[in-house]
């Protein structure tokens, strides 16, 4: 499913704020593997993320998704890719703030144009299976900092994605809430879907088929 | 140093969408102690470090800072207090998306006075102490998740508070990271200062001299 081969990111190249995120990473992660990619702050972790899920473009090297040689996509091919395979849970949340709870885990479908009573009904057990049901009207700002992020994985599984990308998605979950979590991971995995996760919890990272190790924008073959 | 006496928070009262958020806690916190607060998603643990911190006001019950019941101050004495006294870390971080990393952690010190060329010069040393040093010029849209953590912590010691409240200060941050940043935590505590953390990782409260048990709007007596 996805191949990338000497992958490098630099911010700002040539000036003296010049930093080196990626410096050549490769790797490849079947369908259906779940992976997760550990390693310390700043090493290159939501970088690497943001490139395998067509976010942002890499510096150099080569990016391979489903067989597609992503540099050769446009603004709009890139999109479609990610509306159509990809669900993402970010490492800050970006709930859309006005929206209610429901309103934020049913705005994946309103591109892939799924008419109203569906989208409600799919938010609503989207929430139900994060434990905030009953939480639904609520704007994100009127919710806890782990609540919220339950919104986010919610509004990530909504689509059922072929590829699921989630950036510490435990970080802001006491243990047991975390656990949950994860078994609603290892479901999308059963039933054959990717699932790429960030960590810096081991307890989390073990419930995954392998781990990558970041140091300083370079992958440790352990 | 803080006293509460049956501190109760509810939000929308009497409402449909009425939350309890706190349902009568108590306690007392000495100056100088290091104390963790523990408990699952939702449970009030930010209600409760937002009260103690005097960024909202309570629903019902009674707490004292200092000696000084908080109830009877207007806004302005509230914030007097807050930038006298109070360090915090968000658990959002709430870092100025437009300000340097540098301006940042200097901001705190526009606000009690503090001249620019010793601004500048304490805020470069504050982060320096996180492992920041070098990244003082740049924006927190360019700094990863961890890395933005650590900006936050730095502004929220450059004032040296007598009490710090942290809200999952290393919730972001690999175990290492994380280290180091309660070290710098407990050389305040070693000063005489006030530390009150919460957090979800029992590695973390293992730092603290007690911890406080939340569920559900209430403290449970270990
Ligand atoms: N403005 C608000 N309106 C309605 N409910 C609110 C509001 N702010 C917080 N709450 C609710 O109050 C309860 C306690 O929230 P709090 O943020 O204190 O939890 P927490 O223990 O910090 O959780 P977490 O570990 O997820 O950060 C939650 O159920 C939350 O949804
Ligand atoms: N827009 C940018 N401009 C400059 N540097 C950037 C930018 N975005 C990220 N970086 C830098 O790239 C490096 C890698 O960042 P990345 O966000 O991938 O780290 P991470 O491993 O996810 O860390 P964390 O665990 O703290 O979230 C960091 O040093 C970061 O400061
Ligand atoms: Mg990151
Ligand atoms: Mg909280």
């Amino acid at each position: 499913v996805i191949e990338f081969e000497q992958l490098g990111k630099v911010y700002a190249p040539g000036s003296a704020a010049e930093v080196v995120a990626l410096d050549g990473v490769s790797g490849r992660i079947q369908a259906g593997e779940f992976v997760a990619i550990v390693g310390p702050s700043g090493s290159g972790k939501s970088t690497l993320m943001n490139l395998i899920g067509c976010l942002d473009t890499p510096s150099s090297g080569r990016y391979r998704c489903g067989g597609v040689d992503v540099s050769q996509l446009d603004a709009s091919e890139r999109a479609e890719l990610r509306r159509q395979q990809i669900g993402f849970v970010f490492q800050g949340f970006h709930l859309l703030p006005r929206m209610t709870a429901l309103e934020n885990v049913a705005l994946p479908l309103t591109y892939v144009g799924v008419p109203r009573p569906q989208r409600r009904e799919r938010a609503t057990a989207a929430l139900r299976a994060v434990g905030l049901a009953e939480r639904a009207a609520h704007r994100p700002s009127e919710l806890s900092g782990g609540q919220q992020q339950r919104v986010a994985i919610a509004r990530a599984l909504i689509n059922r994605p072929a590829i699921l990308l989630a950036d510490e998605p435990t970080g802001a979950l006491d243990s047991q809430t975390g656990e949950e979590i994860l078994t609603l991971f290892e479901q999308l995995r059963l039933a054959g879907h990717t699932v790429i996760l960030i960590t810096h919890d081991p307890a989390v990272a073990n419930h995954a088929d392998r781990t990558l190790y970041m140091h300083d924008g370079r992958l440790r073959t352990p």
